[in-house]
């Protein structure tokens, strides 16, 4: 994965992107 | 006997017991039959599949689909495992009750199945033809009827969770992740101006509160 772009901040993950808290 | 409030509550209920005492806690063997007449996304993939591919190829669809299932849920239990980690919750009711969530994640298990094989080696020169043009992204999002944002949302995490992705699918993922971006998130019916107004909204409230001289 060391080419990969991740975009997410430090210390989100999917549970913010799909608005649960 | 003079009905009172008590009473009549007292017969609703009672009534209420009358019906349901005999009723199963389970779906009867009827419901059941109604249920599973019902489409599914395992219908749709499979019946898609075929369509593009050829009415030969219906079992290439459905090992397809169940190697996609295989991945969702493997991927599915590392992220939950990861998520749980970070937020020092056990719960995840609201996560696991969102359905986008699950086509998403299942959108992306299957595009990894669909770029790992690519065409089908017993499919005619014709059909082959169709499969390298229909099959390939964004086929998946198009027969899921799923928007490319939501696919968006669940391709980092799946890249995370996922170790044994090879190189080559990850940037076939990033790929994806840029057309997404470049064009198809862009389309009239997205999400995501629903989230930009939302975003625009929050700054305007900010803007409003904070003092001007900030």
């Amino acid at each position: 994965t060391q080419d990969y772009h991740f975009g997410l901040e430090e210390g989100e993950g999917i549970s913010e992107l799909f608005d649960c808290d | 006997l003079q009905q009172t409030p008590v009473r009549a509550a007292m017969n609703t209920i009672q009534q209420l017991m009358m019906i349901l005492n005999s009723a199963s806690d389970e779906p009867s063997d009827n419901l059941v039959s109604y249920f599973n007449n019902c489409t599914n996304l395992s219908c749709v993939f499979k019946q898609k599949f075929a369509e593009a591919v050829g009415q030969g190829c219906i079992e290439i669809g459905s090992q397809r689909y169940r190697l996609g299932v295989r991945l969702y849920y493997r991927v599915m239990e590392s992220i939950l495992k990861s998520e749980e980690k970070r937020l020092s919750i056990h719960n995840f009711s609201k996560l696991l009750n969102n359905n986008i969530f699950h086509v998403s994640l299942l959108a992306c298990a299957l595009e990894v199945v669909m770029a790992t094989y690519g065409t089908p080696r017993n499919a005619s020169l014709n059909d082959r033809t169709i499969m390298e043009t229909d099959l390939s992204f964004p086929w998946i999002i198009n027969i899921l009827d799923l928007k490319a944002f939501d696919l968006y949302k669940v391709i980092e995490s799946f890249i995370k969770a996922e170790p044994n992705l090879t190189r080559e699918m990850i940037k076939h993922l990033e790929c994806c992740e840029h057309r997404i971006m470049e064009s198809l998130a862009w389309q009239s019916d997205s999400p995501l101006f629903e989230l930009i107004k939302q975003s625009k909204e929050r700054d305007g409230q900010a803007d409003q509160l904070e003092p001007v001289g900030n």
